[in-house]
């Protein structure tokens, strides 16, 4: 898979853009995470709109990709396996999560903490492609989201978080 | 009774793009 197969996301599925994005971030380092991160957008996108000319093309696109994906990783058993390809994207969500609530705890505030809460955030999001999420995942999306934000806006204003 | 096809092609359309979704889960 070379260069970006995709064409320009169509205004309606904004919500995903950040989703699409981190799949694109990790096509090398974590297929796993691009591959789940590609699904929950299809699914997320067609329920949005699957009509329209723009949006029909783009998710035509997409679904190329992820079928295309699903061939070349046929070995990997987070991919053949969903509930495998569950407790991968969990344990990774709740890895970032860790680190950057540690960097948190430990007062280190940078742009990497803010990307590791924010992605932690989108991956809890992706974990909805095998069914609801629990609470307590819940809670920790909440707080991810959150945390991201505030830090990236203390940052921005160059104060100290609390 | 001749505006029945115009919205069966549009939900075959959105039919097509299920069914690949569901192919591609259950492999």
């Amino acid at each position: 898979a070379a260069g970006s197969p995709l064409p320009p996301l169509p205004a309606a599925f904004k919500a995903v853009q950040h989703h699409l994005k981190t799949a694109t971030d990790h096509e090398k380092r974590d297929p796993v995470i691009a591959y789940y991160c590609r699904l929950y957008s299809m699914q997320t996108a067609m329920a949005i709109d699957s009509k329209s000319n723009d949006c029909r093309g783009f998710l035509i696109k997409l679904m190329d990709l992820l079928e295309q994906m699903k061939t070349q990783l046929q070995g990997t058993d987070a991919i053949t396996n969903e509930v495998v390809g569950q407790a991968h994207v969990e344990n990774y969500a709740l890895r970032l999560f860790s680190f950057a609530d540690n960097n948190d705890r430990a007062g280190t505030f940078n742009k990497t903490v803010v990307k590791s809460f924010y992605t932690a955030s989108l991956l809890f999001d992706v974990l909805q492609v095998f069914g609801e999420i629990s609470e307590d995942l819940l809670k920790h999306r909440k707080y991810a989201r959150w945390k991201s934000a505030y830090i990236h806006d203390c940052l921005r204003k160059g104060e100290t978080p609390i | 009774t001749s505006t029945i096809g115009t919205p069966s092609t549009a939900s075959e359309q959105q039919d097509e793009l299920s069914q690949r979704l569901a192919q591609l889960r259950q492999m």
